[in-house]
């Protein structure tokens, strides 16, 4: 699952 | 990252360029979506609102500068700069048909009903469907420009490069981001077609592509 918050994707 | 992404990235950057260069060298903007290009830089726009408050990396940073400076400029050039130039009896498709639903569904289906995250489930949607303008505008025309093929292959491209990283990162890191995924399914899905007639006959030298 994703870590909220953190976008490390452009 | 990875060489996927990496590639995915450049894809998007060189997209991005030949549009620009193309209306700025042209000094036209004839036969773009003008419409598509102000939804990108939404898309950017409501992406990349934790530029200032969560850094990632250097390259996370400037690509996300880069990539706002230039879809804003385009869409200055589009419609201040060469205005004139602007095909709007082409470019008829009705966007409140795409932010309606696509802004509803960031408000159901999202990971967090925060500002921040719904704004970010947005720039996902919107950038799926984002699109759809220039390609309605194309099949109403019925011909494009070979530079805007090459923009669109690249634009394509990119996407689908990136559905090869998240494959990539749910093998090697268990990462998994399901919005992301199914969004970009569905926006390489859009460029299908696209990608067929790329291939069956802008690539055969055609100086421009014709619908049939």
């Amino acid at each position: 699952e994703r870590v909220l918050g953190a976008h490390d994707e452009l | 990252m990875n060489v996927f992404r990496l590639l995915g990235d450049v894809s998007h950057l060189v997209a991005i360029i030949i549009l620009f260069l193309k209306i700025f060298r042209s000094k036209s903007c004839a036969g773009i979506s003008g419409k598509s290009q102000v939804l990108f830089a939404l898309v950017f726009t409501t992406r990349y609102l934790d530029l200032f408050t969560s850094f990632i990396s250097i390259y996370n940073t400037v690509m996300k500068v880069v990539f706002l400076v230039l879809s804003y400029a385009t869409v200055y050039l589009i419609y201040l700069r060469f205005r004139s130039s602007y095909d709007s009896e082409s470019d008829t498709f009705r966007v409140e048909f795409l932010l309606v639903p696509v802004a509803g569904l960031s408000f159901l289906e999202n990971y967090d009903f925060t500002p921040i995250e719904i704004l970010w489930t947005f720039s996902i949607y919107l950038e799926s469907v984002a699109i759809l303008p220039q390609l309605f505008m194309i099949t109403k025309t019925g011909e494009a420009e070979s530079i805007t093929t090459h923009y669109l292959f690249f634009l394509g491209l990119y996407r689908a490069l990136y559905l090869a990283n998240w494959v990539w990162r749910y093998h090697t890191e268990g990462f998994f981001d399901q919005i992301a995924v199914v969004s970009g399914v569905v926006q390489t899905i859009f460029y299908c077609d696209f990608f067929y007639l790329y291939v069956t006959k802008v690539l055969k030298g055609n100086s421009k592509l014709t619908l049939p």
